[in-house]
């Protein structure tokens, strides 16, 4: 375990964790995707089906599970709880997302490591990780305002994606058999896809200002 | 001799 990729889960775990506050403590989830969170659901329970047969350390195991367990507890809130998923935006959150389920599962079943059940279920998680932000972004363009919470959210989850790519280049320059390409793209396709909030993230942090989106 | 590690990462 290197830094880059503490410092990777542990932005990935605030982001969750200020997710989670926001609901709470706000009693709306207003400006969330559900769309993306049952996106991140099925990632995380597609990547973790090793959880039982692969022992790989305590850490690993305890985070799989705060990943399960958190976007389930996220998706069950928005979904059923009384409150909360009253302020649910519904009609911005159209993002037809079973296409990007099909189509990374048929990537995922044409480039996988080895084609067993664990490994093709491992790369569709990988795929659909890299494109499962799409909802939430195509909901804060339509929106427009963007709440601190929400924005804090989505800046956590973009630089989780970018500690990640520091890792792999540290990994790649200090690991001799470190080549794992199926991580690698996917992963800079899916923080590329951050670029555009990040800039205007930016842009309203320099300038004090509240984060809009253009439309 | 080490095992191709499998998914170490998260």
């Amino acid at each position: 375990m290197n830094i880059f990729r503490l410092a990777g889960d542990m932005t990935h775990l605030i982001s969750v964790l200020v997710l989670l506050l926001k609901i709470y403590a706000t009693k709306s989830c207003s400006g969330i995707s559900l769309k993306t969170q049952e996106l991140y659901a099925m990632v995380f329970l597609a990547r973790y089906l090793d959880l039982f047969s692969d022992f790989i350390s305590l850490y690993n195991t305890v985070m799989k599970l705060v990943f399960i367990g958190s976007s389930l507890a996220i998706v069950w809130c928005m979904r059923y709880h009384r409150v909360v998923r009253r302020s649910y935006d519904r009609e911005l959150d159209t993002f037809r997302y079973w296409i990007l389920v099909g189509a990374c599962f048929t990537l995922a079943l044409v480039l996988h490591e080895k084609f067993s059940f664990q490994e093709v279920f491992w790369a569709f998680s990988i795929y659909l990780e890299a494109v499962a932000i799409l909802p939430q972004l195509v909901l804060l363009q339509r929106s427009g305002n963007v709440d601190n919470l929400t924005g804090q959210y989505v800046f956590f989850l973009g630089a989780y994606r970018a500690f990640y790519i520091l890792n792999w280049i540290y990994r790649y320059l200090t690991e001799p058999r470190f080549t794992r390409w199926i991580s690698c793209v996917s992963g800079l396709v899916q923080t590329a896809l951050y670029a555009d909030f990040f800039y205007y993230y930016f842009i309203s942090w320099k300038n004090n200002a509240k984060l809009q989106l253009p439309a | 001799e080490e095992e191709e590690d499998g998914h170490d990462e998260l």
